[in-house]
């Protein structure tokens, strides 16, 4: 899973 | 995902069920801030600008999308339904939310993840959540008593954040290298304005009175 930003969270 | 995070989603979630519940059955908004619904609408805009370049999965696309369509659903409904906007309190709603704006961005500016628009976006976003409550707590004070629906609405919308608060600190003990400083202590600060609504929520709720907040 590549995240470009890191924010996974709401 | 952890218990702290989908807690505090579904507690977002409840929260905004909650004040579509009391403008759908009272049809009314009296007690609540317009202000505070449209910083919220901007902070979505802002924060789920990568809804359509980064598929996280779908719990959180599907989120994101109903927190953005139920806070425009609510700012439309306080500004063009023809029966609900009556009821607004225009002359309480006072905070100029315009200084909220332009000092998140400013602080967005200068304290970042990375000079990019979208994590620029994202910072002002987080910055922007923290204040947004201002104007809907000053309008609790100015409108003395508070309907039960109003006041379990803020309680739930200061709730989620605290939940957020144990998810981090849950995600740094168990997770290498995470860090989520910007987030965190703008949650702090979030979850503190609320520290004295938590208080008079608790008495009303412990001696079974109406709340009311001091003005």
């Amino acid at each position: 899973l590549k995240l470009v930003n890191n924010h996974d969270e709401l | 995902m952890n218990i702290f995070r989908f807690a505090g989603d579904m507690t977002h979630l409840i929260s905004i069920l909650v004040l579509l519940l009391k403008i759908y059955a009272t049809k009314s908004c009296s007690g609540i801030s317009r202000k505070t619904q449209e910083l919220y609408a901007l902070v979505f805009l802002a924060r789920y600008v990568d809804i359509f370049t980064e598929f996280i999965s779908v719990y959180n696309t599907i989120m994101k999308i109903v927190f953005i369509a139920s806070t425009l659903a609510i700012v439309w409904c306080m500004r063009g339904h023809r029966v609900v906007r009556r009821s607004y309190d225009k002359e309480l709603d006072t905070f100029r939310h315009y200084f909220l704006i332009a000092a998140s961005l400013v602080l967005a500016l200068l304290v970042h993840e990375k000079f990019t628009f979208q994590e620029i976006l994202w910072a002002f976003s987080i910055y922007l959540e923290a204040v947004a409550i201002l104007p809907q707590l000053v309008l609790l004070q100015r409108s003395g008593n508070v309907d039960n629906l109003t006041g379990q609405y803020v309680f739930f919308l200061g709730a989620y954040r605290g939940l957020y608060i144990l998810n981090w600190i849950y995600r740094y003990f168990t997770e290498p290298h995470f860090s989520r400083w910007i987030a965190c202590v703008s949650g702090l600060v979030q979850t503190a304005l609320y520290a004295d609504f938590f208080y008079y929520y608790f008495l009303s709720w412990k001696n079974n009175a109406k709340l009311k907040l001091p003005a």
